[in-house]
């Protein structure tokens, strides 16, 4: 473990607990893609099926049942609650996530490290993480501004992925045959995918505004 | 063993 790892484990456990206050607090999901975040049900799904057959740390099991837990409520939360689902914007949440699931299984079945049923699926849901938070930015252009919450989620989301990018350069470095180009594009486009909502998240902070 | 590491990231 190294700072750069712990801080982006803490960004993206952050992002989500802004996300669960959301919900939870002023029972809205408004300007929230119910479809990021079932493929992000799906990313944790396929990537922590080793939960109960490979033990790391008590740290590591602890966080995959916080974010297998908090994903799934979040869904749950936007699909059967009465109050929050009442806010889920469905007219402008229409990307079609599901076209992003199945190119993600072929290149996972393509390109891996071991052909095993875990590793491809673990392959798999670094593939779709990578692209699961293109129906938010879209649901994002189309409903314009959006709340603090919303803005604050995306940011910590778009940089605990560029916090790992410090920590892979920190471990490639100092730990011999760490080397793992599959995570590290899935990653970097990742980030990049943020690139121009980042651009727009800083301009709010400097110009005062809400985030257009 | 560069592949055999346990998958220590989340």
């Amino acid at each position: 473990m190294n700072i750069f790892r712990l801080a982006g484990d803490m960004t993206h456990l952050a992002s989500v607990l802004v996300l669960l206050l959301k919900i939870h607090t002023i029972k809205s999901c408004a300007g929230v893609s119910l479809r990021t975040q079932e493929l992000y049900a799906i990313v944790f799904a396929t990537r922590y099926l080793d939960i109960f057959t490979s033990f790391v740390s008590v740290y590591n099991t602890f966080m995959k049942l916080v974010f297998l837990g908090s994903s799934f409520s979040i869904v749950w939360y936007m699909r059967y609650h009465k109050a929050v689902h009442r806010t889920y914007d469905r007219e402008q949440d229409t990307f079609r996530h599901w076209f992003l699931v199945l190119p993600c299984l072929v290149l996972a079945l393509l390109i891996h490290e071991k052909f095993t049923f875990l590793e491809v699926l673990w392959t798999f849901s670094l593939y779709l993480e990578a692209v699961a938070i293109l129906p938010q930015l879209v649901l994002l252009q189309r409903t314009r501004n959006i709340d603090n919450l919303t803005g604050q989620y995306i940011f910590l989301l778009g940089g605990y992925r560029g916090l790992y990018i410090l920590n892979w350069i920190y471990r490639y470095f100092t730990e011999p045959h760490f080397v793992h180009w599959i995570t590290w594009i899935a990653g970097l486009v990742q980030t990049l995918l943020y690139a121009d909502f980042f651009y727009y998240y800083f301009l709010r902070f400097i110009g005062g505004r809400g985030v257009e | 063993e560069a592949n055999n590491e346990k998958k220590d990231e989340l």
